[in-house]
């Protein structure tokens, strides 16, 4: 494993530890999107189908299982907690997110290395991973004040996908036949969408502002 | 070969 991706996995991992922290300790998920969070537990539940039939590591097991575990209790928390829940800003977060999910099953069926079951469905998850901080992102747009906690979580999020791209670059030319069209090219989208945020949330570090996204 | 490289990333 080289250090892009280690770095990458580690601000995955910091990214869900952010959100849970603020969820958890301050018991409010104020400006946190719900429908993100229901598409990324479904992101990790179709893409880690293999971790009863394949071993790749424990590193691997393990983090598969944080990442399954964290983004199902973020979903249970904001939708079933009884003092987090009243902090979900449902009239706000209001993005149609079920519509990113068909054409994400339609591609994956026709665009796929191979077409088994398993395959489509690893596929599926990039497709829907590259989108899922859409209604996220809407949402921030809404909400006028940002808190520091939630600006984390989205740059960490943000970073982590472009430290994956440094790893793809890193692999490509060190490891032979490493050629991966789908998880490059919906791997690329991904992290673009997070361009504009970066834009705001360095202006803002750079001029000790707080946080806020043009209308 | 099934197991591509990229299905060792997270």
């Amino acid at each position: 494993m080289n250090i892009f991706r280690l770095a990458g996995d580690m601000t995955h991992l910091f990214s869900v530890l952010v959100l849970l922290l603020k969820i958890h300790t301050i018991k409010s998920c104020a400006g946190i999107s719900l429908k993100t969070q229901e598409l990324y537990a479904l992101v990790f539940a179709t893409r880690y189908l293999d971790i009863f039939t394949d071993y790749i590591s424990l590193y691997n097991t393990c983090m598969k299982l944080i990442f399954l575990g964290s983004s199902f209790s973020i979903v249970w928390y904001i939708r079933r907690h009884k003092i987090v829940r009243r902090s979900y800003d449902k009239e706000q977060d209001t993005f149609r997110h079920h519509f990113l999910i068909l054409p994400c099953i339609i591609l994956a069926l026709l665009i796929n290395e191979k077409f088994t079951v398993k395959e489509v469905m690893w596929t599926f998850s990039l497709y829907l991973e590259a989108v899922a901080i859409l209604p996220q992102l809407v949402l921030l747009q809404r909400t006028r004040n940002i808190d520091n906690l939630t600006g984390q979580y989205i740059f960490l999020l943000g970073a982590y996908r472009s430290l994956y791209i440094l790893n793809w670059i890193y692999r490509y030319f060190t490891e032979q036949h490493y050629v991966h069209w789908i998880t490059w090219i919906s791997g690329l989208v991904q992290t673009l969408l997070y361009a504009d945020f970066f834009y705001y949330y360095f202006h803002s570090w750079k001029n000790n502002e707080k946080l806020q996204l043009p209308a | 070969d099934n197991q591509s490289p990229a299905k060792d990333e997270l």
